[in-house]
């Protein structure tokens, strides 16, 4: 299942 | 975080000093033939400032957040010396791409593709298509005056390397912990590809010690 964006990148 | 996206964020951090030390040395904003664009540079703080709606709410790393702060301050720094302190060397006559047409087709996508309807995601990915757009001015300023100051190619140089790192650190994270994101991929995409016909100009004449100049 493909992880949901995570927002941790600038 | 892997040593690509490092990499990448540190040659982003390297544009924005470029940047600042051009603008402090030559005290103006347009040294013949080394015009930086004011919108190009109102569209990055606009960038940064919808984006990081969760700097406080979303916490992931010291790191994370120092570069966010980093990032807004830095961008208003450098529109408020543009608007204000290098006023009478901005010449708004060379920067002259319609910027409203960007920020209004980003607003749009924005609306239309998004992961969530809620202000936030859509603030947030309104930040990713406008930055994907954002160097458009700058580079339109470029092919009107023909030809660029070095420190001004290794500006763009610098900011062209950090979307690339961030081409391969997406595969990279897609290959080791299946991470997807494709509005981020896809205006990332868009946004290296712009920097394509600067690249092939900033390696055949900049490196090899000529002068920037456009055929």
């Amino acid at each position: 299942e493909p992880v949901k964006h995570k927002k941790d990148e600038l | 975080m892997n040593l690509f996206r490092l990499v990448a964020d540190l040659m982003h951090l390297v544009s924005i000093f470029i940047l600042l030390l051009k603008m402090q040395k030559t005290r103006s904003v347009a040294g013949r033939c080394s015009r930086i664009s004011f919108k190009t540079q109102a569209l990055y703080a606009t960038v940064f400032l919808t984006r990081y709606t969760d700097l406080f709410a979303n916490f992931q790393s010291l790191y994370n957040t120092t570069m966010k702060v980093f990032f807004i301050a830095s961008s208003l720094y450098i529109v408020f010396l543009m608007k204000f302190k290098f006023k009478a060397t901005n010449d708004p006559r060379l920067d002259t791409f319609k910027a409203q047409y960007v920020v209004g087709g980003a607003a749009a996508l924005a609306l239309i593709v998004n992961y969530a309807f809620t202000v936030q995601e859509v603030l947030w990915t309104f930040s990713i298509y406008l930055e994907a757009v954002a160097i458009l001015p700058q580079l339109f300023m470029l092919t009107k005056t023909g030809e660029a100051e070095v420190i001004t190619t290794h500006y763009l140089f610098a900011l062209g390397t950090y979307r690339g790192l961030y081409l391969v650190n997406w595969i990279y994270r897609y290959w080791t912990e299946y991470y997807v994101d494709w509005i981020v991929w896809i205006a990332g995409a868009v946004q290296t590809g712009l920097y394509c016909d600067f690249f092939y100009i900033y390696f055949t004449k900049v490196l090899k010690g000529a002068k920037f100049e456009l055929p």
